[in-house]
Formats: C-alpha cells, sequence, structure tokens
C-alpha cells in the first residue's frame, strides 16, 4: 500500500492511498483503501491515509477516528494520531496525516513503515523503523 | 504554518535485517517522490494534485504494493483499488478489482470529479477506465516475479500477508480469518 497526505499554501487539505492489497487474498476482497473513513479521509480539519491490515483498520476506522479525536475532542493530530493507532491491535496498521495547521504525523504500530515528510519550515524525513 | 507533505510505501513487519538491494530501491523512490511534491507544493500546485502525483509517482514503482508490484490474490492476479479525498470539499472517489488500469488513484479522481457517484468496482470500473481513456495494460504488466514467490510462501504457510510479512514455517490451519484475509 502507498499514500500521500498534503497541505498546499492556500491550506487546502488532500489525501490519497492506492493498493494491490493483501497476498494470498481471495479474489473480491475489499481492502480499508478505498473504503472512505477506513483507510482515507480528509475534512478541512486534517488528511489521512493508513496502511497495514485492511480488515483491523475498517473494524476501527482509522481515518475517520483520528479526524473525530482533533474534532470532538479538541486533540492536537499527533495526539489524536496515536491514541488511534495504540488502539488498533499490534502489528495491523500505520498512518500519514497533516493537520490544517501543517502538523505531520507518521505514527505505527508495527516493526517499520517506510515513509516520507517535509514542510515548509524547512524539516524533512525519510525512513523506515523507529528513530 | 504553510504547506506540508507526508508519504508512505506501507507498514509491516519490516526487519531490519533488510537487505540493501530490498531496501534501497524503496527509499530512492520516497526520496524521488518528496523532491517531486516539494517542487510541486512550493509552484503552488493544490494538494489535490499532489498527493495524486505522489500516489502515481509510487504506484509505478515495482518495489512497491500498488499499482505495477501488486501483490496476487489467492488466483493469482491483481486486484488493485485507491481512493482520493479532498479535504475542503470532502469530495472524494474510489476503486476496486482494477486489473488492467496502470494508476487506480487516477482513475478514483476521475470517479470523484467526473461521476455523480464516490466508489465504482471491478467490471464497472474497467468500462469506466476504458471510458474515460486512461492507461490500461495487459494484467500481466503489474505481475512481478518477487510477488509470485510471496505468494507461494503465503499459499505454503496457508496464510495471508500484509506488506512486507516475512516467510514462516507452514502453520497448521487456525480458525482465525487469517487464514483467508
Amino acid at each position: 500500500t502507498v499514500g500521500c497526505v498534503a497541505i498546499d499554501s492556500s491550506g487546502n487539505l488532500a489525501t490519497a492511498t492506492s493498493t494491490g492489497g493483501l497476498v494470498n487474498k481471495m479474489a473480491g476482497r475489499i481492502g480499508d483503501t478505498p473504503i472512505i473513513g477506513a483507510g482515507t479521509y480528509a475534512n478541512p480539519l486534517c488528511a489521512v491515509s493508513a496502511t497495514g491490515k485492511g480488515e483491523s483498520i475498517i473494524r476501527h476506522t482509522v481515518a475517520r477516528d483520528v479526524a473525530v479525536l482533533m474534532e470532538h475532542r479538541g486533540l492536537p493530530l499527533k495526539e489524536a494520531a496515536a491514541r488511534v493507532v495504540a488502539d488498533v491491535p499490534r502489528g495491523d496498521v500505520g498512518l500519514v496525516a497533516v493537520s490544517a495547521a501543517g502538523e505531520v504525523s507518521m505514527v505505527y504500530n508495527t516493526a517499520g513503515m517506510f515513509r516520507a515528510c517535509a514542510t515548509e519550515d524547512g524539516y524533512s524525513e525519510v525512513g523506515i523503523w523507529p528513530e | 504554518m504553510g504547506w506540508a507533505i507526508a508519504l508512505h510505501g506501507g507498514a509491516g513487519d519490516i526487519p531490519r535485517s533488510l537487505p540493501p538491494e530490498r531496501r534501497e530501491p524503496r527509499m530512492a523512490t520516497l526520496r524521488r517522490s518528496l523532491d517531486l511534491a516539494v517542487a510541486a507544493l512550493q509552484a503552488g500546485r493544490t494538494a489535490l494534485d499532489v498527493v495524486e502525483l505522489v500516489v502515481r509517482e509510487l504506484e509505478n514503482c515495482p518495489h512497491f504494493n500498488a499499482g505495477k508490484g501488486s501483490v496476487l490474490t489467492s488466483d493469482g492476479t491483481v486486484e488493485m483499488e485507491a481512493s482520493i479525498m479532498d479535504g475542503n470539499t470532502m469530495s472524494c472517489g474510489a476503486v476496486s478489482g482494477l486489473s488492467t488500469v496502470v494508476n487506480a488513484i487516477s482513475l478514483s479522481r476521475l470517479v470523484m470529479e467526473k461521476t455523480p457517484h464516490i466508489y465504482l468496482g471491478f467490471h464497472g470500473a474497467e468500462a469506466f477506465a476504458r471510458d474515460q481513456g486512461v492507461e490500461t495494460r495487459d494484467p500481466s504488466h503489474f505481475i512481478t516475479d518477487e510477488n509470485i514467490e510471496r505468494l507461494r510462501q503465503a499459499k505454503q504457510a496457508n496464510r495471508v500477508q500484509i506488506d512486507y510479512t516475512q516467510p514462516m514455517k507452514a502453520q497448521p490451519p487456525t480458525d482465525d480469518n487469517s487464514r483467508i484475509g
């Protein structure tokens, strides 16, 4: 699975996710990636793209839950994303997200996640495992 | 706070022992995609354009599980899926069950922008792709030797694998859903 989230100079947010799914999956199996609110979600507060075991991500409506914690609990992006990922069975999920404030979060409960990010103030990161 | 971008190439059981010949092509694609995105954002492109162009870049890299390099179903076929969403308008598009479309993410954007629907799947999505004239290839274009081997391992272990699951010894069938995904 691959994904990208972005906020542009005008403050617009967007997310995109694409995948081949699970190895050895049954023909016709749909994962989290195309299900809005599970693997992919964006609203005026944040944009989220998830990856991992689709069945877990769907059950936990991962992408939408990040937005809900921000919207209804007033949590900042990093805290909202960390809390959602912590609630999904270990080894099943990773996500990247950006917020309307330009915060970036790349969080996962797997051994690693291929990830990269950059912000206008000059920060950038490319990695696989926890630093 | 200005523009910001984040991208991923999949999460999973990625061993720290991953050999350089498996790690470097992926890292190079992440860096190239990040550079593409930064240049596009600095040029004033919209967030929607940027997320689409980054995911196209990743779909076209055979080392990631999307587009070319998609993993295989138990039938040895590819069934690709994607979705895209605009935060401001909450417009969104999604596709599933694609076996010939080179960039599923661009087809999902066309679903968002050219149809009254959100989600098209399987033969309807393939027909829409032909109708829209997006690039398509023979399904064999998307199948790599590495993924044929991964399917063989997964079948041998009688389990499904998320991205980067490492080969394991054959597991006795269990009654959880790990055998059927």
